[in-house]
């Protein structure tokens, strides 16, 4: 079994724009029920990631600014057509989550995380 | 392949205490660089669980309290012998991403996540 990730990355991943608060992003990941939003410019292109983690590491410094000051830019990503061993090798190799899944112009189609990943060995007995 | 929560656990959980503070919480996630703390009373019994979530949500709602006010008590856990096909559908079942694997008195022996089940489907190409 090695699905693509098109096949279970989620597509109706929220985003945040880079000029958005502090305060924006931790209502969303409240609101959305999960832990990384993508950070875009205005062009819709991918710029950095935040999540909970970030935001609780601001609390930690007592820094409360904006996204662009708190994400992080330099994101491991995906595409719709990679094999998912791959992406759990890049989830595993660099101690993150989730990636966004992107096209050629860095603009996100989607998100798969470690849970969707996870899901595949899930069985009820 | 169907090893046992016990194959793949972190044993070295970090726990924090119940009375502890909502920024002691936050540099505890900050230091270990992961999401999940289960919370302990006085006797090492698992009471609940504050993750990166909790912490993001409390600064949503601009409520700083307590761990034991932002925490979630009914906490979803595993034991060392339970298969991790069970684990993964008790994780997606939940929409929760980490389990506390307890003895049969409550004390917390370490602690199991997606990340590490998603581990498991990981293949450097
Ligand atoms: C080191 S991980 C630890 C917690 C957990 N593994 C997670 O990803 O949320 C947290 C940090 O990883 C960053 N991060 C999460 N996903 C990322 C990705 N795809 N690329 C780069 N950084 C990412 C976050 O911005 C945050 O600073
Ligand atoms: C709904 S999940 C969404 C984010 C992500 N899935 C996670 O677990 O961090 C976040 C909430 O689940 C709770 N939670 C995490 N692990 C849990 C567990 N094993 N049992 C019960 N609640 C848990 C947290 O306390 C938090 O309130």
């Amino acid at each position: 079994v090695n699905p693509l990730v098109v096949d279970i990355m989620s597509s109706d991943v929220t985003t945040i724009h880079e000029d958005a608060g502090f305060h924006d992003a931790a209502k969303i990941i409240m609101e959305k029920q999960f832990n990384h939003l993508p950070v875009v410019d205005s062009g819709n292109h991918l710029v950095g990631i935040v999540t909970a983690w970030d935001i609780s590491k601001a609390v930690a410094k007592d820094e409360h600014d904006l996204v662009k000051d708190i994400m992080t830019r330099n994101v491991v990503t995906t595409s719709p057509d990679e094999a998912i061993d791959i992406s759990a090798f890049k989830l595993d190799s660099n101690n993150v989550s989730a990636l966004p899944v992107v096209d050629s112009n860095k603009h996100v189609l989607g998100i798969v995380t470690s849970d969707d990943i996870s899901k595949l060995l899930a069985r009820r007995h």
